[in-house]
């Protein structure tokens, strides 16, 4: 089964007894999944189940060395998609993408990874 | 002898009566001893904006942009403090060869600190230098320390 | 000493500091 990762992921992160929710607080984290893909079509889905005021989450793809003490999106390793405004991002640019998501929202990503070679 | 934790809530009383910042040679200003100081004393903490480490990238771009000097004291792997734009006497001061201080991070209350000790006893009057430890790179920074057993370059 | 700086503020203690959510973007849309 594909998890969220207790060894992948920013330490101050909480992640759910059934590790398929995570609460983060203060400064962006990342946590990323137990299990990654290298080709081939993948998709997966993500609700938000809570979003206070002020609060925002990143999700996305990232590679093995996208730094976790940082937002999805932040490096050249990894992408996002934001809850506010709806912006994507990859190595720090943010570009607009979508209206923005919050509490309630299903969110689907898909990647097409071409075979190796 | 007083355990580490007491004595850093008294240095917040006792740093300023202890050293201030006056016109030094080594680097423009610098931190002195206004009383003697003992070895093994505490005497200053170098305080400033804890950040995250992933933020120091960013951070050192931008002041460099505004051609305002960097000063930055990594706590440990996760943690960085910034005392470029708020900070403690600490951040000035400078580089010696043959330093009379020494700085560590001690813990107190589940927060980190950096704390500047006494290598030996200091006398009124004197300069407060420890030994910066910068990253050896192939572009290298002259020494101004002037002590006998400078090595010429900071890094 | 920091009156030559304007900007610079004289800390007794450290001081945690809050990220925006957007410390870590190069641009924004």
């Amino acid at each position: 089964h594909v998890l969220l990762a207790l060894h992948d992921r920013a330490p101050q992160l909480k992640v759910s007894d059934d590790r398929l929710s995570v609460t983060g607080e203060k400064g962006y984290s990342m946590i990323r999944s137990t299990h990654g893909v290298q080709c081939g079509r993948w998709y997966f889905e993500a609700r938000i189940t809570d979003m206070p005021p002020e609060s925002a989450v990143r999700i996305g793809w990232s590679q093995s060395l996208g730094n976790l003490q940082a937002p999805c999106g932040y490096d050249k390793f990894s992408y996002s998609w934001r809850s506010r405004k709806g912006t994507r991002f990859h190595q720090s640019h943010g570009k607009h993408y979508s209206e923005d998501f919050g509490k309630g929202d299903v969110l689907g990503f898909y990647i097409h990874l071409p075979p190796p070679g | 002898d007083l355990p580490m934790a007491m004595r850093f809530r008294k240095l917040q009383e006792h740093a300023k009566e202890a050293v201030g910042v006056y016109r030094s040679h080594i680097h423009g200003r610098g931190l002195f001893c206004k009383r003697n100081i003992d070895s093994g004393e505490m005497v200053i903490e170098y305080a400033g904006e804890v950040i995250r480490s992933s933020l120091t990238d960013k951070r050192e771009k931008y002041y460099e942009s505004k051609g305002i000097g960097c000063y930055m004291f990594r706590i440990d792997d996760f943690e960085v403090v910034d005392a470029t734009m708020h900070g403690s006497a600490a951040r000035f001061i400078n580089h010696s060869c043959e330093p009379n201080c020494y700085s560590r991070v001690i813990n107190v209350d589940g927060k980190k600190h950096i704390v500047i000790f006494a290598m030996r006893p200091i006398s009124k009057g004197e300069e407060l230098t420890y030994d910066y430890k910068f990253p050896i790179e192939e572009v290298k920074i002259p020494c101004s320390c002037g002590s006998k057993k400078c090595r010429k370059y900071l890094n | 000493w920091s009156a030559f700086a304007p900007d610079f503020k004289e800390l007794d203690e450290n001081v945690e500091y809050e990220e925006h959510e957007s410390e870590f973007d190069i641009d924004d849309e």
